[in-house]
Order: structure tokens, then C-alpha cells, then sequence
């Protein structure tokens, strides 16, 4: 996804560790090569 | 010149300030010379990241998911996931602090996020929760902690020499050492004045300071040193360092001595002047004087090149609905520019000299920012944008009278977005209060 800036937003997925285990959701976090 | 003196800076808290007023912090994208502030993207309200749990009796560090509520310059409003509309936990913290990471940071780095407990019971299934809250979110990329660490190393290093304006006769400069560099500001000291009283605070991105030999290759008046030899350690600082100017072609239709235009003066920024070109030096610079207040030798003339966005042409003042300050002493108000030049036997410089690019700045009346007062340049203040007249700025030093204004362009290198001063470890002047100013 490009916002207006032309910055891209890309999906990655992203380890969560909580005290009763370990899982991955699907977030957005921006391309840092812009 | 009005200025000001230094206040404790004790008890000042941007994010109270911010919260109790209902104020907009000016954005990190304003401030392209400011660290992150070409990289700062679109961090905006609902970002996700890994923070401090700062509600726990366990002893050691926990960390727990939270999202930004509102962003003020560096700074943002963050409130733990799991609080939903209870603003009563909400903490201000600066995003470039080494205690901000992306969500996935404490699982790399083998840590459990451990929820506050003021909510520990209010889910049975935080990862149903944060699975729901989490998917389709925003956080900051993986490499977010390392570019502001990047952006915070500056190429002026201390004993680099440089040429600036000697503040004592601005018609000149002189050489000076770098002492300190603070957030990319630097602390000069004149040469010949080693005891280090004598000094001078400016931005290494600033219009006023040059490489050694700058004077002479345009025809600016220079201040010898009688220092006829270097100390160890010290050197000249690259060239490549210092903020460019545009090429411009002086052949054609060009500035000449005694044009009019109008300038801000440098030693009252919160006025536009009628003003008057003193001499023409090369690569595209331009002395100035101050209608009606220039010193006979013109020690007070002022260095600004034919691109600065701080000289106008003739009339933009009054297009603009600005008050523009005519020459000490002229009495045949209101001023007039037609008749003025008439009795002076003058031309307005042409217009289609002056600068008119207009940057897409993003500054709005009302932002919050902190300034240098450019009168004392070691003091960066808490101050607003009250007006902005296409790319000029007009800046209020919050608690301090309106004569104290100033004038400044969107791209001064001498603003910062709320929460620089802490991120760099610059000390921040709080609004005044009535008693500390008397």
C-alpha cells in the first residue's frame, strides 16, 4: 500500500511472545528504504 | 535587538501542555533538517509499539503493546492495549527513545510481553485479544531504532574551523572554532577569544556559517585572525559540509547597488523593512542595509543571498497584509513605495529576482514547535506558529510579548518539532511566566 507521501506500507508478520506462549500476527510497518 | 534570559527549565512538561491546551504539535515531516525528519513517514495516531510496562511489581523490565493517541512533534500520547477508552493510564513518551521498539522487538529478543496489571484479569485470552487488536495495525519498521541513531551523529566535530558572522559588525566575518555540537547546533567560539566568552550558537545548516575562505571568494568583508598558528587537533571543516545554495546567473537582468526590496532585519527579526542593496557580491550574495538605520561605515549591513526566502520585493508586505516598518525617521506616513522611491531617486529590484518557491511545509497556524530565539541563539524556546504568509513563518514565544516575534522561513534550520530539545539533550526554555520575566 502507498499512502499519499508515496511512503509504502508494507504486511509483515510479527512474533508476539506473551507468558502463555508465542504467536504471529499480520501488521503493517513502513518501507524504510524510501 | 530584544532578548531574553534563561529560565529554569524545571517542571516543564510538553505533554501536559499539549493535553491541558488541546494543542497540535507542528509534525516531525515539517523539519527536514531535524533527525528522522526525512524519514519520519506517515507515524501517526494508531501505530503500535513495544514500550516499558510501567504497571508491574515484577522487578525486572516487562514490556507490554501500546498505541499512539495523539503525536506532538517526537512525542506521542500512548495508552496500553487493553485499556480501550480509559484515558487514565495515557503517558506521553518521546518515539526516538531507546525504550521504544516495533511490535515483534521482545519476541526477537526472547522477552514475554507481560499486560499491566491494573488489567491483568480483564481478558482470559490475551492472545485472542491481541490478535484481534493487532492484525491490519501499524508499527514502526524493523530498522526505526537504528536510523534515529544514524540521524543523531553530526559531521561537525569539536576544534573544526569555520567562518561566521561576527555578531559584533554582522557586515563581517570572522573565524571561529567549533566547541560543542548539540542536535547538529553548534557552539562557535571566535578565534582570538579562547577564554571561550565570546560565542556564538547557530545550526550547521545555518545561512551564517561558511568554510574558511568563503569570504574572500565572494568579497565579504573578513575579520583577520592574528592567530598565526593552528593548535593540534584543530582543521578547517569541509567545505561539503555546509548548506548549499542554488546556482544563480548573475550575467542577465541582476541585482545592482541601491535597488529597493524589503527584508527582515537581522537585528529585529520581528520586522519586515524597507531596505536597500548595498553592494553586489559574487556567486549570488547580496549586502543589505536597513533603511534609515545603517551605520555611516556600513558596519551593519547584512550578508543575504538573492535566494534567501528573508528578502521580498517592493510590495509584498502590503499584498500580504504585513506591517511594513519604514526607515527611521521618514515621516510621510503612511508609506508609500511610489513615492519613496521617487524621492529617493530609486528602483524597486525586480521581482522575478526574489525567490518565490513555495515548499508544501505543512506548517498550520497555532502548531507547537520549539525556536531559537534568533536574538539569543543558544536559547531554543517553547513557542506557536501564529501566522503563515505562504512560506514565512511568523513565531510566538509562548508567554513572552508579541514584540518578541519573529519572522523565520518553514525551512529555518533554527526549528525543531516538540520533544527535539530532549532528544538531543538541548535545554529547553519554557513558556514565561509573569514573574520570571521581571
Amino acid at each position: 500500500a502507498t499512502e499519499a507521501s508515496g511512503r509504502k506500507w508494507e504486511q509483515k508478520q510479527v512474533q508476539i511472545k506473551t507468558l502463555e506462549g508465542e504467536f504471529s500476527v499480520t501488521m503493517w510497518a513502513s518501507d524504510d528504504k524510501k | 535587538a530584544k532578548s531574553k534570559s534563561v529560565i529554569p527549565v524545571e517542571g516543564f512538561d510538553w505533554g501536559r501542555y499539549i493535553c491541558s491546551n488541546n494543542l497540535v504539535g507542528a509534525p516531525v515531516s515539517c523539519f527536514k533538517h531535524v533527525p528522522m525528519g526525512t524519514c519520519w513517514g506517515d507515524l501517526a495516531e494508531g501505530v503500535r509499539v513495544e514500550v516499558l510496562n510501567s504497571d508491574t511489581s515484577l522487578s525486572t523490565k516487562v514490556y507490554w503493546i501500546a498505541g499512539v493517541v495523539k503525536l506532538a512533534g517526537f512525542k506521542a500520547l500512548l495508552r496500553y492495549e487493553g485499556f480501550d477508552n480509559d484515558t487514565s493510564r495515557d503517558f506521553w513518551c518521546n518515539l526516538c527513545i531507546p525504550e521504544v521498539h516495533p511490535v515483534g522487538w521482545c519476541a526477537s529478543s526472547g522477552r514475554p510481553l507481560v499486560p499491566p496489571k491494573s488489567i491483568q484479569h480483564k481478558y482470559s485470552n490475551w492472545k485472542a485479544f491481541l490478535v484481534k487488536r493487532l492484525t491490519g495495525a501499524k508499527t514502526l519498521p524493523p530498522d526505526f531504532a537504528s536510523k534515529v541513531h544514524e540521524n543523531l551523529q553530526f559531521p561537525f566535530k569539536k576544534l573544526m574551523r569555520v567562518e561566521v558572522v561576527d555578531k559584533t559588525h554582522l557586515c563581517r566575518t570572522r573565524v571561529a572554532l567549533v566547541e560543542q555540537v548539540i542536535g547538529g547546533r553548534l557552539k562557535l567560539v571566535y578565534e582570538e577569544s579562547m577564554d571561550g566568552s565570546d560565542d556564538f550558537w547557530c545550526h550547521m545548516y545555518s545561512p551564517l556559517i561558511h568554510f574558511i575562505g568563503w569570504s574572500r571568494s565572494i568579497g565579504h568583508r573578513f575579520k583577520r585572525s592574528d592567530v598565526s598558528k593552528k593548535i593540534d587537533g584543530q582543521m578547517d571543516a569541509p567545505p561539503q559540509l555546509f548548506a548549499k545554495v542554488k546556482d544563480v546567473d548573475q550575467s542577465g537582468e541582476w541585482y545592482k547597488d541601491g535597488m529597493k526590496l524589503e527584508a527582515i532585519d537581522p537585528l529585529n527579526l520581528s520586522a519586515i523593512c524597507v531596505a536597500t542593496v548595498r553592494k553586489v557580491l559574487a556567486d549570488g550574495y547580496l549586502m543589505i542595509g536597513i533603511d534609515g538605520s545603517e551605520a555611516a561605515d556600513g558596519s551593519d549591513w547584512f550578508c543575504y543571498h538573492s535566494t534567501s526566502p528573508s528578502i521580498f520585493p517592493a510590495g509584498f508586505c502590503e499584498i500580504n497584509n504585513i506591517e511594513l516598518t519604514p526607515p527611521r525617521g521618514y515621516t510621510k506616513l503612511p508609506f508609500k513605495w511610489f513615492d519613496y522611491l521617487r524621492e529617493m531617486a530609486s528602483i524597486a529590484a525586480p521581482v522575478k529576482l526574489f525567490n518565490k518557491e513555495v515548499p508544501n511545509h505543512g506548517f498550520r497556524q497555532g502548531m507547537k514547535l520549539e525556536a531559537v530565539d534568533l536574538m539569543e541563539p543558544r536559547l531554543v524556546c517553547v513557542a506557536t506558529v501564529t501566522r503563515v504568509v505562504h512560506r514565512l513563518l511568523r513565531i510566538h514565544f509562548d508567554g513572552w510579548e508579541d514584540e518578541y516575534d519573529q519572522w523565520v522561513d518553514c525551512e529555518s534550520p533554527d526549528l525543531y518539532p516538540v520533544g527535539w530539545c530532549q532528544l538531543t539533550g538541548y535545554l529547553l526554555q519554557p513558556p514565561a511566566q509573569a514573574v520570571s520575566k521581571t
